[in-house]
């Protein structure tokens, strides 16, 4: 399994954000990759190949890497790797990650198993021992959408498949908020019973709980989650009210940031949207797509998955 | 030493209305707590029961304690005077409760519903509004030392609670959109009105025991390259270190695939 512990100072009384870096042989495999990416990602598919077939362990594989790596620091120049390194890093920091081959994909409903792995982050204080401890399943898949410009539907797409969406709406669990795993349990599990694999959480109601998002999570219901915004209530009812939304636009968004941190791990999320049957105030909507777009990092590394999909 | 972690306040607790308590948070939470569920004290439902409920909301409770009929009976609903028309003290409450800690420990709302006070040993906390944000409260230096600690929290109700037209309709007089909480308390076409508008603490309630240091929010993403053959996951997290000096810590990270089955893992 995937164990990393790393090192981590911190100053008396502040608060800090930590990445975890990355194991080296991504570090040497991506040079190598972006040194020369022709050779590189040939060898590197034969290499997966060879392990594919048990014919190459993956130990070897990985150091292989960095001998890799060393030759190509001798025949390149060091300065050279480093370079083409950094730029492929980029300044943002973001390019940092724990390595796994060919793991097990969470999958929607319908279209294969929803596997997920146990992520465990703890953290020892010399002097003290544990401090704090956190825990959370977590799925891998990646979950695309677009609006398809000959329907104006929008398109969704699971680990590169596209999936076509059954779904259903929902309010809540409870008029009087009683909420229960138990009862999470029964409603979502009855959807998936029903062969829906996407839930739509209407903006009338509740940011659902994360008991919600983790029986989606088992059973494999995409969730489409709205922000609280109304057709109805905010501009376009009768008689028409609150066209500027809701008094406080800081408390929305201050409330918006924390359930996206409550929630953004489940891989059963697959999108927000704004509202219900209406856009949010400008100021708001564009805060939203500001915080909620795909880091920079991430669209820099599509460019390379997408230029290893080329070369493959 | 209590052992890292958190725990669920899932039991015991009480609720009342705020204009029947004559005393204040400070002395419900030194002097004058509540000795139990005798008037205007009432059992609060509570998460962690037999139906693994949340705290709920004020209506909830009073449902529960049949001091109001269930409003999904019937007529039931118009038997419940609405907030419109009692008021926002009618349904701003006060929910009580004990606990044992005495420890680097934080006290965590994952969702109240509008804004609260929260009185600890007769000290005062400020939940501001907005039912849709976690609160978490370092509550360290006010535990008793012998463990024993009381807690009070008065919720009040949204802001803007409005009121419904005898047409009904959806959302009533949308007043409930000049605020940060859900819209359906109003009343729409598939939903007669909520009387209380869910005022009330409706999500979990818990205390959290850690060392100096804390892990706030860790964010998991992955990336995929080669036809998901080759992935990373990336791990950011927030780290806050409470303690007067300079924390060295070792931060893990640990990633194990779910056993199936009846195979464990030792």
């Amino acid at each position: 399994e995937h164990l990393q512990t790393q090192h981590v100072s911190i100053p008396a009384g502040s608060q800090l954000q930590y990445t975890f870096p990355e194991c080296n042989s991504v570090n040497h495999q991506i040079c190598f990759q972006s040194t020369c990416p022709k050779l590189g990602y040939a060898i590197q598919s034969w290499m997966y190949w060879l392990v594919g077939r048990g014919v190459l362990l993956e130990g070897v594989r990985v150091s292989s890497g960095m001998q890799f790596h060393y030759v190509l620091c001798g025949l390149f120049g060091r300065n050279v790797i480093r370079e083409r390194l950094r730029d492929w890093r980029g300044d943002n920091g973001m390019n940092l990650q724990l390595f796994f081959y060919k793991p097990d994909l969470w999958w929607p409903n319908g279209m294969g198993k929803q596997s997920l792995y146990n992520v465990h982050i703890t953290i020892d204080v010399k002097g003290y021992g544990e401090s704090d401890a956190w825990s959370n399943l977590f799925g891998f898949r990646k979950i695309e959408s677009h609006i398809d410009s000959a329907t104006g539907g929008r398109l969704f797409k699971v680990n590169g498949q596209p999936i076509f969406i059954r779904g259903g709406n929902w309010i809540l669990s409870d008029g009087l908020l009683r909420l229960s795993k138990k009862r999470y349990e029964t409603d979502i599990k009855f959807h998936a019973d029903m062969n829906f694999n996407m839930i739509r959480c209407w903006g009338g109601g509740l940011a659902e709980r994360p008991e919600f998002y983790h029986y989606c999570d088992i059973y494999g219901l995409l969730v489409w989650q709205e922000f609280w915004i109304t057709g109805d209530v905010d501009g376009r009812g009768v008689p028409v009210s609150n066209p500027n939304g809701p008094l406080d636009h800081d408390l929305f968004l201050l409330c918006a940031r924390d359930t996206v941190k409550l929630l953004r791990n489940h891989p059963s999320l697959a999108l927000w949207v704004g509202g219900n049957e209406q856009v949010p105030p400008d100021d708001i909507n564009e805060a939203l797509k500001v915080d909620l777009r795909l880091h920079p990092y991430f669209e820099n590394s599509n460019e390379i998955s997408k230029s290893s999909e080329d070369l493959s | 030493m209590a052992k890292i972690g958190t725990t669920r306040l899932d039991s015991g607790w009480l609720a009342a209305r705020s204009t029947e308590v004559s005393h204040s948070g400070t002395q419900l939470t030194t002097t004058h707590p509540p000795s139990g569920p005798t008037s205007p004290w009432l059992n609060a439902v509570v998460p962690g029961t037999a139906n693994g409920g949340l705290i709920d909301s004020v209506l909830a409770t009073l449902v529960e304690n049949k001091v109001v009929p269930d409003p999904f009976y019937g007529l039931q609903n118009e038997m419940i005077i609405d907030i419109a028309d009692s008021g926002r003290e009618y349904y701003t409450f006060w929910f009580f409760t004990t606990f044992q800690r005495n420890q680097h420990l934080d006290l965590n709302f994952r969702g109240i519903n509008y804004s609260a006070e929260v009185y600890l040993n007769g000290h005062k906390k400020v939940v501001p509004k907005g039912m849709f944000r976690r609160h978490s409260l370092d509550v360290t230096d006010i535990l008793h030392p012998d463990g024993q600690n009381l807690l009070a929290v008065l919720v009040h109700p949204p802001d803007h609670p409005g009121s419904i037209p005898p047409e009904g309709g959806q959302g009533g007089d949308h007043e409930i959109g000049k605020d940060v909480a859900t819209q359906y308390v109003q009343g729409w076409d598939w939903m007669a009105p909520i009387r209380d508008r869910n005022t009330g603490i409706w999500d979990e309630v818990s205390v959290s025991i850690t060392g100096p240091v804390k892990i706030i929010d860790p964010h998991l993403v992955s990336s995929f390259f080669d036809d998901y053959k080759r992935v990373y996951l990336h791990a950011t997290t927030e780290l806050e270190n409470r303690s007067s000096w300079v924390a060295e810590c070792s931060l893990n990270i640990q990633v194990t695939t779910g056993v199936e089955g009846n195979i464990c893992l030792v």
